[in-house]
C-alpha cells in the first residue's frame, strides 16, 4: 500500500 | 515562577492519554500565552501539536518563558494518580530541574504532590505552513474512532476518499476488504452528531492505521473531530479541548510506489 512518507519531509525544520 | 491550575484534572489526564502512544518525550513550552507542545513520534511519521491557552486555566502565571522537557510515560503515571475531579496545579521555578504536580481533592482534605525530573532535549521545531485544504470534514469523533478500529482489521492502511457526496474510508488486505461511506448529514438536530463536508476538490489519500488508531485516543476530549486533507500533504486530525485549546495530529500520507 505504498511507501510511508515522513512528516519532516513535508514541514521545514526551523 | 510558573504556575498553572486547572479546576479538574480530567482534561490533563485525557490529554496525556491522547499523546502517550505517540510520544516518549516532549518539550512543554510555557509562555504568557499558554502551553505549547510540538513533537514528532520516533519514526518521524506523525507530529503532535498541542496548544493550551493561558486564559483557559483557572490560574496561570508565567514570569519567564520556559522550555520543559518531560518524559510522557512518567507524566502519564503521575496524572493517573489524580482523581478526575481533583484540582491540578503545575508549578516550576524560573530555571527548573523539576516540575511539581499538585493534586487537591474537591473537599480540600487530600493534597498530593508529585515531583518529576525534567530532561534536557534538543528542540527541533517544524514550521507548519498555513494551508488551504481541499477537503475539511467534521464528523463525530466516536464514529471516526470506530471506523479506524473496524477497518484496521482488514489492512495496515486506510484510504480516505472525500467528494461532495461524502467521505469514504476503505481498507484492503489478505482476508478481504472493507469500506465505510458517510454522507453529509442533511439536518442534524445535534451538532455533535453532524457530518459536515467542506470540499473544494475531491481528495484520495492513504494513511497507516497504526497512527490513526493512536490519534483516536483523543476521542474523550471532544465529540467532534476535524479532518483536513489535500493531495500529497499530511492529514490534519484536530480535536478541540473544551474552551482551553486543541490538539492537532499531522500524519504523512503513504506515497504510491
Amino acid at each position: 500500500t505504498g511507501t510511508q512518507g515522513r512528516i519532516d519531509s513535508f514541514f521545514k525544520v526551523l | 515562577m510558573f504556575e498553572a491550575r486547572l479546576a479538574q484534572s480530567a482534561i490533563l489526564k485525557k490529554v496525556l492519554e491522547a499523546v502517550k502512544d505517540l510520544l516518549t518525550e516532549a518539550t512543554f513550552e510555557c509562555s504568557d500565552s499558554g502551553i505549547q507542545v510540538q513533537a514528532m513520534d520516533n519514526a518521524h511519521v506523525s507530529l503532535v501539536s498541542l496548544n493550551l491557552r493561558s486564559d483557559g486555566f483557572d490560574k496561570y502565571r508565567c514570569d519567564r518563558n520556559l522550555s520543559m522537557g518531560m518524559n510522557i510515560g512518567t507524566m502519564t503515571k503521575i496524572l493517573r494518580c489524580a482523581s478526575s475531579e481533583d484540582t491540578v496545579t503545575l508549578r516550576a521555578v524560573d530555571s527548573p530541574d523539576n516540575i511539581i504536580f499538585i493534586f487537591e481533592s474537591q473537599n480540600k482534605e487530600k493534597l498530593a504532590e508529585y515531583e518529576m525530573k525534567l530532561i534536557n532535549m534538543d528542540l527541533e521545531h517544524l514550521g507548519i505552513p498555513e494551508t488551504m485544504y481541499s477537503c475539511v470534514v467534521k464528523m463525530p469523533s466516536q464514529e471516526f474512532a470506530r471506523i479506524c478500529r473496524d477497518l484496521s482489521q482488514f489492512g495496515e492502511a486506510i484510504t480516505i476518499a472525500c467528494s461532495k457526496e461524502g467521505i469514504k474510508f476503505s481498507a484492503a488486505g489478505d482476508y478481504g476488504n472493507a469500506n465505510v461511506k458517510l454522507a453529509q448529514t442533511a439536518d442534524s438536530d445535534k451538532e455533535e452528531e453532524a457530518v459536515l463536508i467542506d470540499m473544494q476538490e475531491p481528495v484520495k489519500l492513504t494513511f497507516a492505521c497504526r497512527y490513526l488508531n493512536s490519534f483516536v485516543k483523543a476521542t474523550p476530549l471532544c465529540a467532534q473531530v476535524k479532518l483536513s486533507m489535500s493531495s500529497d500533504v499530511p492529514l490534519v486530525c484536530e480535536y478541540q479541548i473544551g474552551e482551553i485549546g486543541h490538539i492537532r495530529y499531522y500524519l504523512a500520507p503513504k506515497i504510491d510506489d
